[in-house]
């Protein structure tokens, strides 16, 4: 199948990999079987495989639905929000894509040049989701009760919130601990 | 409010509203969330500015706020959900998020709703749920799920704990026959439940039939000590989840009638007949709907720390990497973007595949009902990886989120630690990761070979026959 650089062909590629390790780690548990193994040692040989295979197709699932619900989300929204949603859901794909590179040169058709574009369409991604960077955790309408955040407030008081926690220790209630007379100062008297 | 997060809203170039509103599953799903934020977090009892916080706590004085809280919080939310369908609370969309703004870690009551109520309703008969469930939902009576053992706990035809039915008194035994057949882990069962489902060896007619649910009372109702033959206490510190009173259980011939094995799939009569449950896999339906709930946890977590992180990273400025101009703000580093940006795409990726499981999830169970069972193994397979991989990447996207934070990032106060410890957490608790990747694995295998044949195949799996053309 001809490699295309677009989320349709990135969900592809993810299947792909799926495919191909589903198979390598099916093939390794009859070759370990045929060598005159029970099932049970050849699936405890093969169980690297096995666990590569299963993250493979999860990754699979995960990139054609959540793309799928993302455009679906976004064709119903305005078209201001409509490409934020996108601009997501084809950062997730791209990131996941760069990060299993080796894998998609296994078993795609992906070229190293494809992937020096995923790369800058990637950073692309990155400078276009900036400006929102804000609204779009806004959006998750988490109130401060619920952050229990000193450094992620609403109003952003970062450092005031800093500090006035850090007021709160218990060790801050006296200027001098009692562990100063009880054993520092013994110490620095010897 | 900072000038940073001013410009940066300024700079937004669509309707947040209109995101809020969307994230929520509508409008309605907004404002009946701010509503019960409204109600809780301006309820008196919480949020006292002058309260030590809670890390300043001793390990007992942290568990003790954290029942009185859950307490007053269940009193307002029960008011709150006696307006609403009571299986509504129980979607996705509609969990009480507002929970963190009154119990910084975890509640001591999470087993009760999210395990014990659960399984009454997924595996009790009807005369069973009309005597238990109105109890639990009323908390009148308060349970959890004791599963796992201290040898035992992914293996579940090692556990130990034994249920012999005894047919001269029509009741059965339950014994923990060595220190490894101690119940080990749920959350609630030291000091805060009375009741709990206690899964178990069958033994009846001198046979084993395997691990079943049986409801059992451990403490006294009244005096809340714990019942004679009944061993029960806390195990102790944890890397997080501190206040989610996690317990241990043993049990010294402890005696229960025969009416409280949950009997809704297989079933012990009086002479002590077992009768085989039509699928056994039925039984497994309590664990699969807790898998599918923490891919939508897991997705709310990374909702907070991203935005603790994202305004975090407007806020700050650092370094100068042109002379002579002002320190810009971290957010505008591309490897912050980097660290950033894929973690809040994660936590709308994961939500959205949340949802599109909760909605599979309820499909298959709706057909079970029917005595249709030809989705639950593809169900089972896709809920067991997608709680495995998302609650991995979830954890591996906060530690990055916290490190985007500097060294801010690891004071208790900015609140990433706890998260951190609760994501951390869901990696291993209803189903360690490497263990149900080998369940997915099991299902792989079956439909590789199912495709090389040129079946028709399942819908998740579909995509195998377009590649498993050349081994055909």
């Amino acid at each position: 199948v001809a490699w295309e650089n677009t989320p349709s062909g990135i969900i592809s590629g993810f299947e792909a990999i799926a495919a191909g390790k589903t198979k390598a780690a099916y093939e390794s548990l009859h070759n370990y079987e045929k060598t005159g193994m029970d099932y049970e040692d050849a699936w405890n040989n093969a169980s690297v495989q096995l666990v590569n295979a299963s993250e493979a197709h999860c990754r699979a699932i995960i990139t054609s639905v959540s793309w799928q619900e993302m455009v679906r989300h976004a064709t119903n929204s305005s078209p201001n929000l409509a490409p934020v949603l996108l601009q997501m859901a084809e950062l997730y794909l791209i990131y996941w894509a760069l990060e299993k590179r080796g894998d998609l040169l296994m078993y795609s058709t992906i070229t190293r040049e494809d992937i020096a574009k995923l790369q800058v369409r990637y950073e692309e991604l990155l400078a276009l989701l900036r400006p929102n960077a804000v609204g779009i955790v806004d959006a998750f309408d988490i109130r401060d009760e619920i952050l229990n955040s000193t450094l992620g407030a609403y109003d952003g008081r970062v450092y005031e919130r800093l500090m006035e926690e850090a007021l709160k220790s218990p060790l801050n209630a006296e200027p001098v601990n009692q562990s100063f007379h009880k054993y520092l100062k013994p110490l620095m008297m010897k | 409010v900072c000038g940073d997060l001013v410009k940066e809203r300024k700079k937004c170039s669509f309707d947040v509203q209109e995101l809020v509103h969307l994230i929520d599953g509508g409008e309605r799903g907004t404002k009946e969330r701010r509503e019960v934020e409204n109600l809780v977090l301006s309820a008196e009892g919480f949020n006292n500015k002058d309260e030590v916080p809670e890390e300043y706590l001793s390990h007992k004085e942290r568990y003790e706020n954290a029942i009185r809280k859950a307490c007053i919080l269940y009193e307002i939310l029960k008011k709150y959900a006696e307006k609403h369908d009571t299986m509504d609370a129980f979607k996705p969309s509609n969990k009480y998020r507002v929970t963190f703004g009154v119990v910084k870690d975890i509640s001591p009551f999470m087993l009760h709703m999210g395990m014990f109520v659960p399984t009454i309703l997924n595996q009790s008969d009807p005369d069973q749920m009309s005597e238990w469930l109105p109890k639990a939902m009323s908390m009148g009576i308060i349970g959890t799920y004791a599963q796992t053992e201290l040898g035992h706990g992914t293996f579940l035809r090692g556990l130990e704990t034994t249920a012999t039915y005894d047919p001269s008194t029509e009741e059965f035994v339950i014994h923990s026959p060595s220190l490894t057949a101690y119940k080990w882990w749920p959350g609630g069962l030291a000091h805060t439940a009375n009741h709990c489902i206690v899964v178990a060896q069958l033994y009846t007619k001198g046979e084993c039939y395997g691990v079943h649910p049986f409801f059992v009372q451990i403490r006294d109702t009244e005096t809340h000590m714990p019942l004679p033959g009944v061993k029960v206490g806390e195990i102790g510190p944890k890397m997080g989840f501190q206040t989610a009173n996690n317990g241990f259980l043993g049990f010294e011939h402890f005696r229960i009638p025969r009416r409280n094995m949950l009997m809704k799939n297989a079933q012990v009569l009086k002479d002590g007949t077992y009768i085989k449950s039509k699928n056994e896999k039925l039984t497994y339906g309590t664990m699969v709907f807790v898998r599918v709930l923490i891919v939508t946890d897991v997705a709310y977590e990374l909702a907070r720390a991203g935005t603790i992180a994202v305004r975090y990273s407007a806020v700050r400025h650092q370094s100068q990497p042109k002379p002579g101009e002002p320190e810009p703000q971290i957010l505008d580093y591309v490897t912050q973007q980097h660290k950033l940006f894929i973690g809040v795409a994660t936590s709308h990726i994961f939500r959205v595949t949340g949802y599109w499981l909760w909605d599979s999830y309820s499909k298959v169970i709706k057909d079970v009902g029917k005595g249709n069972m030809d989705q639950l193994p593809e169900l089972h397979a896709i809920a067991c990886c997608l709680k495995a991989v998302c609650s991995r990447d979830a954890a591996a996207r906060i530690e990055e989120f916290r490190l985007a934070c500097g060294g801010h990032g690891y004071m208790a106060s900015s609140n990433l630690p706890i998260i951190n410890g609760i994501v951390t957490a869901t990696i291993t608790y209803e189903g360690e990761y490497t263990v149900l990747m080998l369940q997915t694995a099991r299902f792989l295998v079956k439909a590789w070979k199912q495709a090389t044949m040129g079946n028709a195949m399942t819908p998740t799996v579909s995509y195998l026959v377009k590649f498993s053309k050349n081994d055909r």
